[in-house]
């Protein structure tokens, strides 16, 4: 489907008859660490597809448990978002657009922003 | 700007890499040139050269569309969610998803996200990074952050983008701004800027 401008693109191909793969994350806007909703097993199979998030058992829950915020936390640095942990409309943004598919995050490590020591890491504390 | 695990990149003795088109794909001269475009974005700011050759079999970057499950466990899933994947060197494989609905001359204006549309240079030049060696980066300016939207044009590369490539193949000798692109000829150029890292 290449086209040389976008005005040159059919209706058939506009958004009304498209969907974007992830669309159904956006009811999940909100959710956060201790909650149980239907479709968390599919975001957690988007931030284990892209790095952030460990399968061990084949199959994911729809529990927002300890492992999803941590991963939530390491895409919101990853991305400049507020590291809140939670998914607040800004994160669920930054997650519906489209993107590479190759991870963020390979092998557990990564020098995008959440595999950098902060310089308050470094700092003594009174 | 970052690297892939164990900071793989493309050996001293080869500067001068080829690549190809997957034949199956028959892809005309215009969206061809897409991509002479991309590399060029590169080897701008590198000592290294691309060239287009026929023979798919031998080339270095091997470049091709596919939908769904192609055979790599990186299946695509269709209109938008991922677009297009690379693998670090030496493999040179860029797959782009068919199912997109790929733009090759419009300049786009930034905030069109009326349409589906993707700038297919704009994602090319991102994917030549990973076949070069970079993985992506939380600056978003950079060619290698790993999102875009629908509709937008991205195709310059930061000067994080800059560093990380020189970091692993050094300047271009022929190339005297071999710091990269600073923050206030960008501007001037008229790039829309966010932050930068």
């Amino acid at each position: 489907n290449f086209f040389p401008n976008i005005s040159s693109i059919p209706p058939s191909f506009l958004p009304n008859h498209t969907t974007n793969p992830w669309d159904t994350f956006n009811k999940l806007s909100g959710c956060r660490s201790g909650q149980k909703v239907d479709g968390i097993a599919k975001l957690k199979t988007y931030f284990h597809y892209f790095g952030y998030l460990a399968n061990t058992t084949g199959n994911f829950s729809d529990d927002f448990d300890d492992a999803l915020e941590a991963a939530v936390k390491n895409y919101q640095k990853n991305f400049n978002l507020n590291t809140t942990g939670e998914l607040d409309t800004s994160t669920v943004n930054q997650i519906l657009k489209p993107r590479c598919g190759v991870p963020d995050i390979v092998n557990g490590t990564t020098t995008m922003n959440s595999g950098k020591t902060t310089s308050f890491q470094h700092s003594v504390a009174h | 700007y970052s690297f892939f695990p164990g900071t793989p990149r493309w050996p001293s003795r080869r500067r001068d890499l080829t690549y190809a088109f997957d034949p199956r794909n028959e892809l005309s001269e215009d969206v061809k040139r897409v991509f002479a475009n991309a590399f060029s974005r590169w080897s701008e700011w590198t000592p290294l050269t691309f060239t287009n050759i026929s023979d798919y079999s031998s080339a270095d970057m091997k470049i091709g569309f596919y939908s769904g499950d192609h055979g790599d466990d990186e299946p695509f899933d269709g209109v938008l969610g991922t677009l297009a994947h690379a693998f670090a060197p030496p493999t040179g494989l860029l797959h782009l998803d068919n199912a997109e609905t790929w733009i090759i001359n419009d300049v786009f204006t930034s905030g069109s996200s009326s349409s589906t549309a993707m700038d297919l240079e704009s994602v090319a030049v991102h994917e030549i990074g990973h076949l070069l060696g970079l993985g992506h980066s939380s600056v978003e300016n950079a060619i290698m952050y790993p999102t875009i939207a629908s509709g937008v044009k991205k195709v310059e590369l930061d000067r994080d983008d800059v560093e990380g490539i020189q970091v692993l193949y050094g300047t271009n000798p022929e190339n005297n701004g071999t710091v990269g692109p600073s923050f206030g000829e960008r501007e001037m150029s008229g790039v829309a800027r966010g932050s930068i890292g």
